[in-house]
């Protein structure tokens, strides 16, 4: 464990807790894609499997059962809260992400470490991340709401990429065995498909101060 | 050896 990835594992929940704490708080999930949510829970309990049968610290432990039960609490909101789910936009969170996951299973069952059912569902959450912005990159695009993805939001999301870039930059530096190229690779994906998001992101913000009236 | 397939990230 190294500070990087310890701050990148913090500001990652603190993303989560950040939007889980928006749309319980405003019970309204409007701007957010709830396929997007579904799709990080998805990468959370296809990572995790080995939560019963791999012990590595309580740290490691507790922190996993903490990222299933956020991601699905927020998941839970959107499609259960009788108030929250009047907010969501059905009609413009269209994107199949379905081929999302198939496709991400279909690398996986070509690219991963070993041939194991936890290793081959091991690479498909993490192949699975890296894409799991684009539901929500698309909803930005269509509807530019950014009332429930607060700049806390997005600054706690780029944080965590950042810093686990910085975790793999120095544990290549220090360890002799570098083999972290799965999660390296996509983790680059990933943090290329966040920027393009952030750039939508700043120019609905953008948009929507100057729609501001003045007061 | 073992280390190599546990992924201690999360």
């Amino acid at each position: 464990m190294n500070i990087f990835r310890f701050a990148g594992d913090m500001t990652h929940l603190i993303s989560i807790l950040v939007l889980l704490l928006k749309i319980y708080a405003t019970k309204s999930c409007a701007g957010i894609s709830l396929k997007t949510q579904e799709l990080y829970a998805l990468v959370f309990v296809t990572r995790y499997l080995d939560l019963f049968t791999d012990f590595i610290s309580v740290y490691n432990s507790v922190m996993k059962v903490v990222f299933i039960l956020t991601s699905s609490a927020i998941v839970w909101c959107m499609r259960r809260h009788r108030i929250v789910k009047r907010s969501y936009d059905q009609a413009l969170d269209t994107f199949r992400h379905l081929f999302l996951v198939l496709g991400c299973l279909v690398l996986a069952l070509i690219v991963h470490d070993k041939f194991t059912f936890q290793e081959v569902f091991w690479a498909f959450s993490i192949y699975l991340e890296a894409v799991a912005i684009l539901p929500q990159l698309v909803l930005l695009q269509r509807s530019g709401n950014v009332d429930n993805l607060t700049g806390q939001y997005v600054f706690f999301l780029g944080a965590y990429r950042a810093f686990y870039i910085l975790n793999w930059i120095y544990r290549y530096l220090t360890e002799q065995h570098f083999r972290l190229w799965i999660s390296c690779i996509s983790g680059l994906v990933q943090t290329a498909l966040y920027a393009d998001f952030f750039y939508y992101y700043y120019i609905s913000w953008k948009n929507n101060s100057k729609l501001q009236l003045p007061s | 050896t073992g280390d190599a397939c546990t992924h201690d990230e999360l």
